[in-house]
C-alpha cells in the first residue's frame, strides 16, 4: 500500500500546484515542478506515475487537471466531519482554524470535560459535554477524531472514539496510543518542525 | 543542499531508533528498520549512507551509535533558545509543549501585544508585552522565532523577528510570507495531516 511519506508528498505537490495556478500557470515542466516540490523529477515522476499521471515529454505537466487528480486522490473532493475532544488552548486554536468555511474537512462537534468550557463557542459549533462525544459522533456520522487532551485522558479518549465508529485519529498528545487495527491513526508532533529547523542551524 | 523532506526522514528514522533502544535492541536488520520506518531499505540506506553509516552486511545496524548519529544531525546536542509571539489559543499551547524540561529545544521568551496576557506564566516563562521582542531576542540570543499570530499581524512580527536576528522562524499563521534569505523559514500547517487521514478514507 502507499507510504504515508508518499501522501506527505503528494500534499506538497498540491500546494506548489495551487501556487502555479495562481500565477496563472497552464503548462509547467518537469524542472520548474523539481524546484517547487524540492525534490528531483526523477522521484516525483514515480509518485505522480502511480497516478496515472505521465507528463507529455517536452512540454511537461497540465497544471489545472495535475492539480484536480491530486485534490482527488487526497479526498479534497469529499467533506470530512471531524470530532474534537478537548478544548483547552490547543484544541480551541484547531477547532477554529477548521471550524469556518467550507473546505473538505469539517468541525462538526467538540466537546470537553471541563463544566467551564461547556458553551463556549468555536468556530461554527459549540463545546458539548464530554458525555455528548459518542451520540456526537453518531448524529454526524463524523470520520476524524481529533484527540486534544492532556496525556493521561489520551488513551481512554481514544479507546472511545475507536469505540464511536470514527475511522481516522489525528492525536496531539504525546502519548504511543495503543492503536486499533481498523482505525487510520496518526500523531502530530511539533518536534519534528523544530528538529528540520536545529539541523540546518548547526550544519 | 539537503532538501527539508529528507531531513523530516531522519526525524522519522530517530523515533523509530528510540523505540527499538526502549526495547533493549542493540542490532537491528535493515528489514526491520524498514518496517519501522514505513521505507524501503533501498532508500533509507541512501539516507543513512550520507551520514556515513553503511551498517555491518548481514547483520544491520547498531542501534545505539545510528541514533547518537542521527541525534547530532538533526542539532539535537544542542539547546536552542526559542522566541515565540503571539500568546493565544495556539501560543500558550504550544509555549507550555516546549517551555519546561530541559530537551534541546527551551523557550526562553513570550511575547504578546494583549495587555491582558501580560505577566502570565507559561512554562518557564512569563508573557512579556509585545516591545519588549527585540531586547528579549538579544539577551537571550534565542535563535528560533514562533510566529503564532493572527493572519494579518504575521508579515509585520515575521520582518521583525528577522531584524532581531533570530535564524530560524517557524510560521503557524495561514499567510504565504514574503521571507527573508537569510532566515530559514517553515510553515507549519496542520491540514497537511488531515490530507495524509483524508487520502486513506477515500481509498
Ligand atoms: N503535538 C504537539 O506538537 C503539541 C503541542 C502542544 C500541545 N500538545 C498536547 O496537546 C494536549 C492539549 O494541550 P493544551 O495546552 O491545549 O492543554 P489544556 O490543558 O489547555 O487543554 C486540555 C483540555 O482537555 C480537557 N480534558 C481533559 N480531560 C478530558 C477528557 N477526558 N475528555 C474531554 N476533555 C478533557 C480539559 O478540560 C482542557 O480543556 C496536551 O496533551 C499537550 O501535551 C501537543
Ligand atoms: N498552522 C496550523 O495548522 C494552525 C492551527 C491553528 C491556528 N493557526 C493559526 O495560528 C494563529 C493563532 O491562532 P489562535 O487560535 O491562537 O489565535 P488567538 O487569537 O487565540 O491568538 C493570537 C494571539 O496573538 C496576539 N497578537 C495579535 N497581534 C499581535 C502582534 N502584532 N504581536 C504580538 N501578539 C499579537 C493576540 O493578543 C493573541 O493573544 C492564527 O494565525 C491561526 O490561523 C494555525
Amino acid at each position: 500500500d502507499v507510504s504515508p511519506l508518499t501522501v506527505n508528498r503528494l500534499s506538497i505537490y498540491l500546494r506548489c500546484l495551487r501556487m502555479l495556478q495562481e500565477q496563472g500557470l497552464r503548462q509547467v515542466s518537469s524542472q520548474e515542478l523539481g524546484r517547487c516540490f524540492g525534490i528531483s523529477p526523477a522521484l516525483f515522476r514515480k509518485d505522480l506515475a502511480h497516478l496515472g499521471e505521465m507528463g507529455i515529454r517536452g512540454v511537461g505537466y497540465d497544471v489545472d487537471s495535475l492539480a484536480a487528480n491530486l485534490s482527488r486522490h487526497l479526498g479534497l473532493e469529499r467533506t470530512h466531519r471531524m470530532v474534537l475532544v478537548g478544548a483547552g488552548n490547543l484544541g480551541s486554536a484547531v477547532a477554529r482554524y477548521f471550524g469556518t468555511g467550507d473546505g473538505p474537512f469539517r468541525m462538526v462537534a467538540v466537546v470537553d470535560s471541563d463544566p467551564e468550557k461547556i458553551g463556549r463557542p468555536l468556530g461554527d459549533v459549540t463545546v458539548r459535554p464530554r458525555e455528548e462525544l459518542r451520540q456526537a459522533i453518531e448524529k454526524t456520522r463524523a470520520t476524524i477524531g481529533l484527540l486534544t487532551v492532556p496525556a493521561e485522558a489520551a488513551q481512554s479518549t481514544y479507546d472511545e472514539l475507536v469505540e464511536a465508529g470514527v475511522l481516522s485519529v489525528l492525536n496531539f498528545a504525546p502519548v504511543h496510543l495503543r492503536r486499533s487495527a481498523a482505525v487510520h491513526t496518526r500523531n502530530v508532533d511539533l518536534r519534528i518542525h523544530l528538529e528540520e529547523l536545529a539541523f540546518y542551524l548547526v550544519r
